[in-house]
Parts: C-alpha cells; sequence; structure tokens
C-alpha cells in the first residue's frame, strides 16, 4: 500500500468530482495559528455578499473548534479529525467530500492542520494551494520551510497590522518568496482580522470580483 | 522495522549516555515560530552565567538558522537537518550526540521541530520534554492539541507580553492546560525575549537556582 500513490488517485477523484460540479476549491496549509481559520470565514463573508455559497472542511488534529467558527460565519461545513496525523490527505477529504452537497456550493475551503511540513507532500485535489504564515512566526518561515511554498499556488502573509508589536520587517519574508519562486510570484499581505488585504487574497485565488 | 519501537530504544540508549556524563537534558517541542530558539539561547545566556556549560541540538527541517542562532549565543551546538520528517526522532539525536563531547556540557537543549502533533510520539531520550506555544497562535492551542500536552512534563506559554497587543488572554490557555493536567501541573508564564519568566522556566525544568 502505497500512502503518497493511494494519496494521489484520491486527490484526482476530488478534483474530478469538484471539477463536474462546477466547484472552486482552494487547500489552506500553514502554521499553527497562522489565521487559517479567520481567513476563511473573513473571505467566507466577503464572498457569500456576493452571492457565492460557499462550504468548508475544518482539518483538525481533533475537536470542533474552528468547526463551529466557520458554521457560525455561515458556512457549510464539514469537520475533519485526523486523530495521530499530523496534515490531512486526499482519503480524508474524499470521505469529507461524501458529506456535502457540491450543487449546493460555488466554493469550498479545506482548513488543513498547521504545519509546514508534510501537508506539502499530499495534494488534496483542489484548484489552489494556499500557505498562511503570519508575521508573529518570525521572519525566517520562508528560508526554514522552501518544499511547502514550491509546492503551492499562493503565498499569504497574516497579521501584518501587528509586525511592529513584534519587530518583525514583513519585507524580509517577501523577498525571500520572491527569490525562492525566481522573481515569479508575489506573496499576499493581510491582516484578516481588521479585513485589510483580503480583496487580494481573494483576487489571487481566482475569486476576485472578476474572478 | 517498527518505526516506535527502534525509537524507543534509541531513546533509552540517549538516556544512558546523558544519564552516564550526568548532562541534564530537555527536549523542546512546540509551535512552529512559538519561541524555542529564544527560549534555549536566553536560558544558555542565564544559565553559563552560573557557570553552566550548554549544549544544543538543533532540530530543524533544513538550513541552519537556528544553529548560527544557538552558536552565537555561546552554545556548543550540533545542527540537525530532518529533511521531510517533520519531527526530530530517538535515532537522529543519537547519530547527533556522537558529535558532542558529553564530559564538556552540564546542560543539553534539544529544539525539535515547530509541530503539535507527532512529536508526542517519539521521546527522545531527554529527563524533560516541554512544550512551548505563544499567545500569537491563540487561545485554543490546549484544546486542540491534549496530547502532546500530556506526554510532557512542562508547558511554557511565550510572548506574554504582548497579549493585548493580540487580543488573546493567557488565562484561557492556563485554565485549559490546568484543567486537561487534572489541576495538578501549571502551565508557565514567560516572554522569553524580554527575559520576564525565563527563571520560572529554569526552575520548572529542574534548573533553577538551588536546581
Ligand atoms: N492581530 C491579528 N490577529 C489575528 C489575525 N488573524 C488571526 N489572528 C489571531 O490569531 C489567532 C489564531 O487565529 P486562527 O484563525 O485560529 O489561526 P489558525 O491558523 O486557523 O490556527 P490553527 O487552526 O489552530 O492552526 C487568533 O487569536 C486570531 O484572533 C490578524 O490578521 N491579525
Ligand atoms: N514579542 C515577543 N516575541 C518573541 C518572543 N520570543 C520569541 N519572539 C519572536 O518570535 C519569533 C520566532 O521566535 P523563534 O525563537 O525563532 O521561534 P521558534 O519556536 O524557535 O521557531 P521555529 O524554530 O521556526 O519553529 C521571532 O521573531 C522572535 O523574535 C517573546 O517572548 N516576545
Ligand atoms: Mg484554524
Ligand atoms: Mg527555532
Ligand atoms: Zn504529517
Ligand atoms: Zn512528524
Amino acid at each position: 500500500y502505497d500512502v503518497l500513490q493511494e494519496n494521489h488517485k484520491k486527490a484526482r477523484e476530488n478534483y474530478r468530482a469538484l471539477m463536474e460540479h462546477d466547484v472552486k476549491s482552494v487547500d489552506f496549509m500553514g502554521s499553527i495559528g497562522a489565521g487559517k481559520t479567520t481567513i476563511v470565514c473573513e473571505l467566507a463573508k466577503l464572498l457569500s455578499k456576493r452571492g457565492l455559497r460557499i462550504g468548508a472542511i475544518a482539518g483538525d488534529v481533533t475537536g470542533r473548534d474552528d468547526f463551529d467558527r466557520m458554521v457560525a460565519a455561515g458556512v457549510t461545513a464539514v469537520n475533519c479529525n485526523t486523530g495521530k496525523e499530523c496534515h490531512l490527505d486526499a482519503v480524508m477529504v474524499n470521505k469529507a467530500l461524501k458529506e456535502l452537497d457540491l450543487d449546493a456550493i460555488d466554493v469550498l475551503f479545506v482548513e488543513n492542520v498547521g504545519n509546514l511540513v508534510c501537508p506539502a507532500d499530499f495534494p488534496l485535489g483542489t484548484d489552489y494551494r494556499a500557505v498562511v504564515i503570519s508575521v508573529t512566526e518570525g521572519d525566517d518561515m520562508v528560508r526554514k520551510h522552501p518544499d511547502i511554498f514550491l509546492h503551492s499556488d499562493v503565498a499569504v502573509l497574516n497579521k501584518v497590522g501587528i509586525s511592529d508589536a513584534v519587530g518583525v520587517d514583513p519585507g524580509i519574508l517577501v523577498k525571500d518568496y520572491e527569490r525562492l519562486t525566481g522573481g515569479v510570484k508575489k506573496m499576499v499581505l493581510c491582516d484578516a482580522k481588521s479585513g485589510n488585504g483580503l480583496e487580494e487574497v481573494a483576487e489571487a485565488l481566482g475569486l476576485g470580483v472578476v474572478g
């Protein structure tokens, strides 16, 4: 039983199911406490004002903290506890998708377990893969975890409103990311709690006003 | 080849080697960017003023960022890159110990990879296991990761100096930890960057002035 092969098989199944139902999807990976749930909830509120119907899969080791926050934000959510696994995989997402009516949503957000290592090796079958980090983890996050940034489409730096309080220069992370991606990709800056930069995050994920 | 069994075997070897050389040791687990390296460096400076000789193993996926910071703090450090693994294990530590002269140090700090899931299952053979989280990750860290807090001796809540800036009440985490450990253990609060609470961290790890 090759775990990665099985994962790829299920990821293709997930991708096909989402495509057939015309559902746009994003896998939000990132560090622990970087603001993934806050971004999912705030994006959901922004996009549902435009008439988009938002679904989500809340990946967590245990409990329903994130799931409850999503439901409170009006999202059609499914809770997915990973137990001993420190990452979601496509098999778990395949099961969770069966609990969602894909004809009733336009966008699916998947929140992965906070971890900047293994999620890189487990694509889930979503259109986009995003990595969320925040200024509070320090300015070395890109240098220390090149793999996950190279295996994703969009990088988001959150909580930029408190960069001074934590003494971190967002410019260092932006430059590291630009260098890692050969000057091709720009890190998106936001402060999801206050809503600053949220529109840029939506645009980077193909969910902007014209998207 | 049972990974956990092999880990336990090597952990016992590590424990014996450290005991024979009278070296006190701590495995610092915790979330990404919580302040593990800052705590290791600041504790090392505090303890070396008391004549203790400090060694360390810097566990990271890749690079030498943390290793360089430890060396700059006067620590006799060994760098240990884990590659695809999102946690250190006792086999890697066993190899790293061979690069250290255990007769030349009194205390060994091991900094694990930032991750609140798998390190719980991979004891390294140190005397103490500590989990470091920070207020900037939110107030739900204990609720969401009970396992690692139950598989460790000391819990440290760092960056408490900026709790107001991030709008997090440290009291919630302290209560969650007390409840999880049946009222037996107290979470240690500190702000390693400013040095507040560092003495309490040392004491909780058996490295206090009378320790
Ligand atoms: N100042 C500030 N705080 C934020 C921002 N976004 C999130 N937070 C706070 O950061 C903490 C963690 O946010 P979450 O949204 O739970 O982060 P997460 O990445 O989903 O966390 P896990 O799922 O536990 O890995 C909470 O206390 C949030 O209020 C932001 O843009 N600015
Ligand atoms: N305000 C404040 N910032 C802190 C404190 N401790 C660490 N930091 C900052 O938090 C960021 C991360 O600190 P590190 O010591 O690198 O954290 P770490 O846990 O070793 O990070 P990784 O090894 O990458 O998982 C850096 O910008 C530090 O300056 C603290 O007590 N207060
Ligand atoms: Mg979350
Ligand atoms: Mg570190
Ligand atoms: Zn994992
Ligand atoms: Zn792991």
